[in-house]
């Protein structure tokens, strides 16, 4: 553990905790993707499967269970609570156009053949792509509520975090595991736009709406 | 060779 993963994780955390936050709060899901909900969903379930076969730490098993329960709740206040509240509308990114490919290269470029391994390695290929169907809607919307900016921004930031812990953990530990580091770029790239929308705007107190 | 890798991260 270094300083880079904690925030990150920490980050992480509290992106989830803000999206159930806001939810909560509002009694409405208006703006946000289930279809991105639902993929972060297989994400950890696909992932976190280890919990019945490996043990790291405390902390990584509470985290773990967690986000497990953290997703799975979002999923019911958005597609049973709130339903009325969900803008499915605007939600209309093909979410197969993500889970075939994740799932296919999965099988080609992977450590070692096991299905825990590549159900580990899909649940990093989609979790890089996950946020398109939110950011498609936030497109199409052309605006995002000032919670959901932040939520996506604290998400956007933890991948990026785990970036600098990579490198710190190459300099230091000799760990190199090209299949994070690869789809941990390729996720923090599909934020930068967004970061910079946010930086510009919601940090000066404005709503993030598109031009 | 074996296969041991453990994922510590989330």
């Amino acid at each position: 553990m270094n300083i880079f993963r904690l925030c990150g994780d920490l980050s992480h955390l509290l992106a989830i905790l803000l999206l159930l936050f806001k939810i909560w709060k509002t009694r409405s899901c208006a703006g946000i993707s289930g279809k991105t909900q639902l993929l972060f969903t297989i994400v950890y379930t696909a992932r976190y499967l280890d919990l019945f076969t490996s043990f790291v730490s405390v902390y990584n098993s509470v985290m773990k269970i967690v986000f497990l329960t953290a997703s799975y709740g979002t999923l019911y206040l958005m597609f049973y609570k709130f339903k009325p509240t969900y803008d499915h509308n605007h939600d209309s990114f093909r979410i197969l156009y993500l889970i075939v490919p994740a799932l296919v290269l999965s099988f080609i470029i992977v450590h070692v053949y096991t299905v825990m391994e590549i159900l580990w390695t899909f649940s990093i290929y989609l979790e890089a792509v996950a946020i398109m169907p939110q950011l498609f809607m936030v497109s199409r919307t052309g605006e995002a509520e000032t919670i959901t900016s932040h939520y996506l921004f604290a998400l956007g930031s933890y991948r990026a975090l785990y970036i600098l812990n990579w490198i710190y953990r190459y300099y230091t530990e000799d760990f190199l595991d090209w299949i994070t580091i690869m789809a941990g770029i390729v996720q923090t790239i599909l934020y930068c736009d967004f970061f910079y929308l946010y930086i510009t705007k919601v940090l000066k107190g404005k709503r993030l709406s598109l031009p | 060779e074996e296969f041991d890798k453990v994922h510590d991260e989330l």
